[in-house]
């Protein structure tokens, strides 16, 4: 069987309204915005100290709550993806 | 294999020496200098303004050989959140890989301090973002950072090389390399350059990688410098370049700074030829800033050769460039490309045509080949989509399978270039297949894009599979991207001349089918070659510097195109322009009345003359019909397809249609029967056609029809008898009863039910039970059972109808029978 995926305590949202929206999101939820994602407009880094820093589970509660949010038009749970030096 | 050259620079660096890639300095016959990069220094590139950044475990910014280059502008800590790359230090040296690609590219020229890089003069930053865990979030960050101020991203690394991952990037990393290509440079394109990947050992394929595959990176394999293809080398059809790099442990490694100030000479595997091309791009940026990422691509198409690379498939496209899934188009020649990139003028506009979508669902065949073909014009009814010359061509698929391993993929384009898209892999056990994976070929690069396309899949069980489980090619889209116009027109005369005469001459046709009106093949111009010459530039050109292919009116300039006429043969059209060769390529004859190369008719690789009927030897794909010295792509009936050969050959007088052999018979003459693939003699019934005697000999008297003389040869039963157990018998045995079988004229024996001692009818008509059985209707029931059950029992037996269940009914019937 392949390997499970892990997941991490990072998202990555897409939020319309721009970066105080994108605060004002992340703040209402728990999470603490890390910023936009390089060049990546309305895509943002959230971060959440409350879940474990790697799971084989996806976390669920509260982050329902994150997708559920008007503002929100993406979001997904970043899993660590294996890469290699070559 | 070069001599040394006796004008080679020297450099104070003490490693210099042993950069064996670079240079003949050692004056020994292992010497190899085909990458041309002291050349392209000589011209005066060496890097300067030009940025450089290597996604990696970080750089060593203090590092004496690359501290004078660094920039911090260029860098960036994603693992660490901060602007400052430096590795992280531990005691297996395990994050020295950043400092390493970094010394190759942009290490200090002339500093007494380890090597020189290639670009020595750029300016050298290191984006540290594999020391942690990597996500679509650090991938995207990292692919973004600067791209207004980075030019060239250098990537070693990817999904792992275990020839059983397919991985690509996520959906924001693709976001970062589209959004590279679309505002990086100020709208000219971020470069991304990859290593194509270390799992050539684990049967690894470098389209199952992403990165690699993507129409946005430059992937670079490697080569030894013996020319030969390293253990970790992997195949595929994405590879655009290639680089020296280590090889065999009697091979040279590659040096280049390492971790704590050192230096080293062990630097080795593809992780060393993305940083190289990236060095030698930058030197092309330094002859030309305004070089766009396609241009690049092109640049490296046209200027990398195949040298002395060794490999069984190198090829030449349908635009006259050689190619291999093993080394792409071959070894990067950095002078030719800032020679080239110098007079570059920007190709025209990418356009994207989705030329095919198909979404019926279809087996694929265990071991055969499932073949589905799209007939495309390439957008040709939309101006912003039209694609007529040929850039990346990817087929996008998905595919469900039970061992994705198994799978070979291939595509045709329609001037009849095969590229792989996926080769087996052996260690690939998953059961996911593929799903909108996308694969990517460059193998058709400057071809025409209209005309048929063929994907070829086929499934070959590297260990026992169920044969019930077929895996299944749910849908596919072919995605060309390429020009409408001709990628080099935009050039001065000379110029167009001379590259058109590279992409057109060996130019194989598309099939009629795909031709439209517009493009019917223009007629060759029978008049002699005169290129037109500037007045007074001719003669002088013309008795000094004249292509030795060049005949006695001399030249206007000293390669085999600017000849006034020509030895032996000239090649192309006024058109397309023409150039001198000695011996006409593939696809075309020499005419020697003419001193022409003429086209042979389609699908001849060699011919004696324009004629269909005048064919010597086929292209791939076609077959040559020995008797009518024709080429085909199907074998007319009474031929089979001989594969190793490309022949058709003849089938046995007695086959009306056969495969692989002359009596490998699939349908035969008239008078003749199919029996175990060969076409014997019709014989009357009753009788069989003896191989050997050559004549038709008795059946057995219970047989109607049959394969031979003995019982159990029989095919048909004669008249009432009845086929059971590889013979016909008079009557069934005990505990079998004949049935009527559909389409047979004899009755089969048949089993009755486990407890009958004898049927008829059906298997559950007893007429007689086994002992230890009561016969209850026509059913035999067990006798062990209880026969007091009151009413109560009965009725809620009856109620469930449990009777009716065959788990329970030799317990309950008799019971309830007899309790009424």
């Amino acid at each position: 069987p392949p390997p499970r995926p892990v997941y991490t305590n990072h998202w990555a949202v897409q939020v319309l309204g721009g970066p105080a929206e994108a605060d004002r999101v992340a703040a209402a939820h728990g999470y603490l915005n890390l910023g936009q994602i390089g060049n990546l407009e309305d895509y943002y880094h959230f971060y959440h100290s409350k879940t474990f820093k790697r799971s084989t589970l996806s976390s669920r509660g509260p982050h329902t709550f994150l997708r559920m949010d008007p503002q929100v038009k993406w979001l997904q749970q970043q899993e660590v993806k294996r890469r290699v030096k070559r | 294999q070069v001599r040394s050259d006796p004008q080679a620079l020297y450099f104070n660096d003490p490693i210099w020496s042993n950069m064996w890639y670079l240079h003949c300095g050692d004056k020994n016959s292992r010497c190899r200098s085909e990458m041309n990069v002291q050349a392209a220094w000589k011209r005066g590139y060496t890097g300067k303004n030009v940025v450089v950044t290597i996604l990696d475990d970080g750089i060593e910014r203090n590092h004496p050989d690359l501290a004078p280059n660094y920039d911090s502008y260029a860098s960036y800590d994603v693992n660490g959140n901060d602007y400052d790359p430096s590795p992280r230090y531990d005691a297996s040296n395990e994050n020295k890989h950043g400092t390493r690609c970094a010394g190759e590219v942009a290490a200090s020229a002339n500093n007494s301090y380890c090597i020189v890089g290639i670009a020595y003069n750029a300016k050298i930053g290191g984006i540290r973002m594999l020391d942690g865990d990597v996500t679509d979030v650090v991938e995207a960050k990292s692919l973004g950072i600067r791209p207004n101020y980075i030019d060239i991203y250098s990537a070693s690394w990817g999904p792992d090389d275990d020839g059983k991952t397919v991985d690509g990037p996520g959906r924001l990393a693709k976001q970062a390399f589209e959004y590279g290509i679309k505002k990086g440079r100020q709208g000219l394109g971020s470069i991304f350059v990859w290593a194509s990947g270390n799992g050539g050992r684990e049967g690894d394929y470098c389209s199952c990688d992403g990165y690699t595959n993507s129409i946005y990176t430059i992937s670079v394999s490697s080569a030894t410098e013996n020319g030969y293809k390293p253990w970790y080398l992997e195949e595929c059809a994405s590879t655009l370049a290639t680089t020296y790099s280590s090889g065999a442990f009697y091979e040279r490694k590659i040096v280049t700074t390492d971790l704590r100030q050192r230096c080293t000479d062990g630097h080795t595997g593809t992780s060393v030829s993305a940083p190289m091309v990236a060095g030698i791009i930058a030197l092309a940026l330094e002859a030309n800033s305004q070089l766009t990422w396609r241009d690049v691509q092109h640049l490296l198409v046209k200027t990398s050769r195949p040298a002395h690379l060794k490999a069984s498939d190198w090829k030449v496209n349908g635009a006259g460039h050689k190619v291999s899934h093993f080394y792409g188009f071959g070894l990067v020649d950095a002078e030719a490309l800032v020679v080239e990139a110098k007079k570059w003028t920007a190709v025209p506009s990418q356009h994207m045509c989705v030329a095919a979508s198909d979404k019926r669902p279809r087996s694929i065949p265990l071991v055969q080949v499932l073949r589905t073909t799209a007939l495309t014009s390439a957008c040709a009814e939309h101006s912003d989509q039209r694609v007529v010359y040929l850039e990346h061509v990817v087929v996008r698929t998905s595919i469900s399978h039970p061992r994705r391993g198994d799978l070979q993929i291939y595509l045709v384009s329609p001037s009849g270039t095969k590229s792989q898209l996926l080769a087996k892999r052996l260690l690939d056990l998953s059961n996911e297949g593929f799903t909108n994976w996308e694969f990517m070929t460059v193998h058709c690069w400057g071809e025409k894009a209209e005309g048929q396309w063929t994907l070829e899949i086929q499934d070959l069980p590297s260990q026992v599979r169920n044969p019930e489980k077929q895996g299944k090619l749910k849908e596919w889209s072919l995605i060309l991207y390429g020009t409408a116009e001709h990628p080099y027109h935009t050039f001065s005369a000379h110029q167009s001349r001379s590259r058109m005469l590279e992409l057109s001459a060996p130019e194989l046709e598309p099939p009629k089918a795909a031709l439209s009106p517009s493009q019917v093949e223009v007629p060759e111009d029978e008049e002699d070659y005169t290129a037109q010459s500037t007045p007074g530039s001719a003669n002088i050109l013309q008795t000094s510097v004249c292509h030795p292919e060049c005949g006695d009116k001399g030249c206007d300039g000293p390669n085999a195109d600017q000849c006034l006429n020509c030895v032996h043969f000239s090649l192309g059209s006024v058109k397309t322009s023409r150039k001198c060769v000695s011996v006409c390529p593939l696809g075309y004859f020499g005419d020697t009345a003419a001193r022409r190369c003429r086209r042979c008719h389609k699908g001849c690789e060699t011919c004696s003359s324009r004629a269909a009927t005048q064919c010597l030897s086929c292209r791939r794909g076609f077959y040559h019909h020995q008797e009518m010295n024709t080429c085909v792509t199907l074998c007319p009936a009474g031929f089979y397809a001989d594969e190793s050969q490309k022949n058709c050959l003849k089938c046995h007088p007695s086959c009306k249609k056969c495969v692989d052999e002359p009596e490998k018979c699939t349908v035969c003459k008239e008078g003749f029967s199919l029996a175990r693939g060969s076409c014997i003699p019709d014989c009357e019934p009753g009788t069989y056609f003896d191989s050997e005697l050559i004549r038709c000999g008795e059946c057995h008297h219970t047989c109607g029809t049959c394969v031979g003389p003995g019982r159990e040869e029989c095919i048909h039963c004669a008249k009432n008898f009845h086929f059971h157990d590889w013979k016909c018998v008079p009557a069934c045995g005990e505990g079998f009863y004949p049935e009527e079988m559909p389409g047979l004229p004899h009755k089969v024996c048949r089993r009755c039910d486990e407890n009958c001692l004898s049927c008829a009818g059906s298997s559950r008509n007893c007429s007689r039970c086994k002992t230890g059985f009561t016969q209850l209707g026509t059913s035999c029931i067990t006798n062990h059972t209880c026969s007091n059950a009151d009413e109560t029992f009965c009725e809620m037996v009856k109620s469930n109808r449990l009777c009716e269940r065959k788990l329970f009914i030799q317990f309950c019937c008799r019971t309830c029978l007899l309790a009424g």
